[in-house]
């Protein structure tokens, strides 16, 4: 149940992150674990991929990887 | 584990892909 999760996949926690540093999905993905958000792992995917089509973040490559972040 | 979370980021950088 949702009141049992202690981390929310939400669009302003993701927001949150990205201002923060640049991410990869590997590193968003370990933000928002399944065991601490009570989500499936396809409801993750999902949700995560609808709230970053949101924020359209910029992208960049740093050690060959693909990451995500936001300017304030 | 941590091959579930490779197949969840494969997974979602696929959907992104066609939108990006």
């Amino acid at each position: 149940t949702p009141s049992s999760s202690d981390v929310q996949l939400t669009e302003e926690a993701v927001r949150r992150y990205l201002i923060r540093k640049p991410m990869t999905t590997k590193d968003l993905l370990k933000k928002f674990q399944t065991k601490r958000t009570g989500l499936s792992s396809e409801q993750t995917v999902n949700v995560l991929a609808q709230i970053l089509k949101r924020l359209n973040p910029e992208r960049k490559n740093i050690n060959d990887k693909m990451h995500f972040y936001l300017t304030e | 584990s941590n091959s579930e979370e490779d197949e969840m980021a494969a997974a979602l950088e696929a959907e992104l892909n066609d939108f990006m």
